[in-house]
């Protein structure tokens, strides 16, 4: 991501104040608390398990930082070479978990539902961005020359897809790698598992250069336990669309979604509360409409 | 008073504004629609009120037909209505919202925000 911030003097001095590191060391920014404060009711009530409250990653936030700003100025935010002339930038969150089984981690799985891409826009890109934490402790094992070589497959499927190295000096801090997959959309369109939900699943690999040994993903921070939503890895999709989107779609999305979510819980909670048929008299209470 | 009078108000009787650009805040908030739009929670959109009276000002960009249906209007009103003071240009506004599959959003959407209004 090319900085394309447009940061007016005052922003700037609020920006460095911005950067409050958490203990765990992650940024965050006092714009996001600016608009998204504790009472805001998307951080206010997570949906179903803490885990998975949506928590707009720090790219998605300055992105829409970046673009608001320009169109305030009266610039187009497509004309900006990062948004790929897109004017829907949509951000998947990695569903996937570590694969256990193999100590050392060798291999890492992204997974992403992609169901709600609209096939009536243009896709005009596609990148992965996976966080890589400092590795911490496990160091002294990486003071090695020679660049590691990150690997990116289509999952089931050993035609590589992209690739980028990282230096042995880079790999002891943190910080997001970026792999263009567009390429995954047109050779490998998602997958229809069931008809609602299209899955795309990558699989990444890194050895080092000069061989082709593989690397333990956990010494270089790939491992994926315990991180926080906005350190897991999303897949972005730049769409651009001919026809003006109308706002009210969204919301009609929503509602529907909402609405077959409510119909399940509906029916799970019946069945529950419904006594065994066949005693008499203990058929299931008629409910008051 | 005396200096309004110099500026040709008439006496008692209350002046139609023209056809103009006049404020509008929307706040998502209080439409309740923050539970998908996560920014921005509020912007300003503004609306076009006023009266199409004749003649009609070059700056208001009238159709052809907007000057006709005014000149009729000015004729005979209860011929014809008045053409209509509208938005003539229209500008979009980014919106990062959470939508049907809970993927966070950026879309630019269009026509949100009154640049310009005219007779239509």
């Amino acid at each position: 991501f090319q900085s394309a911030a447009i940061i007016t003097p005052s922003a700037q001095k609020r920006n460095r104040e911005a950067r409050i590191p958490h203990q765990d060391g992650q940024r965050s920014s006092k714009f996001f608390r600016d608009i998204f404060p504790s009472s805001h009711p998307i951080a206010g009530h997570p949906k179903e398990d803490p885990k998975d409250a949506i928590v707009p990653h720090e790219y998605m936030l300055s992105i829409y930082r970046t673009y608001s700003a320009a169109e305030k100025l009266g610039l187009n935010a497509s004309f900006f070479r990062s948004s790929k002339s897109a004017n829907t930038i949509t951000s998947f969150v990695d569903r996937g978990t570590d694969n256990l089984l193999h100590s050392p981690l060798r291999r890492q799985k992204y997974l992403f539902d992609v169901s709600t891409l609209s096939e009536k826009e243009e896709l005009v890109g596609a990148e992965l961005r996976i966080f890589r934490r400092a590795p911490g402790g496990l160091q002294t094992s990486l003071q090695r020359t020679g660049l590691y070589n990150i690997q990116l497959y289509p999952c089931g499927s050993n035609r590589l897809l992209a690739s980028r190295s990282l230096d042995p000096l880079d790999s002891t801090k943190s910080g997001w790698e970026v792999l263009d997959v567009w390429e995954m959309f047109k050779v490998h369109p998602p997958r229809q598992q069931h008809h609602q939900h299209q899955q795309l699943c990558f699989q990444l690999r890194v050895t080092l250069s000069k061989s082709d040994t593989e690397v333990d993903l956990r010494q270089l921070g790939l491992d994926k336990s315990g991180r926080s939503q906005q350190d897991k890895a999303i897949l972005v999709a730049y769409t651009r669309s001919k026809k003006r989107e109308n706002l009210f779609n969204e919301m009609k999305e929503k509602i529907k979604s909402q609405r077959t979510v409510d119909e399940k819980e509906g029916k799970a909670a019946e069945e529950v509360s419904l006594p065994k048929r066949g005693v008499r008299g203990e058929g299931p209470r008629r409910r008051r409409r | 008073t005396a200096l309004t009078n110099r500026h040709g108000k008439r006496h008692g009787k209350k002046s139609k504004t023209r056809c103009s650009k006049k404020a509008l805040h929307v706040n998502f908030k209080e439409l309740g629609w923050d539970d998908w739009i996560i920014a921005p929670l509020d912007y300003e959109a503004y609306h076009c009120e006023g009266v199409c009276d004749f003649p009609l000002r070059s700056h208001l960009e009238p159709t052809n037909h907007a000057i006709i249906q005014t000149l009729m209007n000015s004729m005979d009103p209860s011929s014809t209505p008045p053409s209509c003071c509208v938005p003539t240009k229209l500008s979009p506004i980014s919106i990062l919202y959470i939508d049907s599959g809970n993927n966070v959003v950026y879309k630019q959407y269009e026509d949100m925000v009154v640049e310009q209004c005219g007779c239509r």
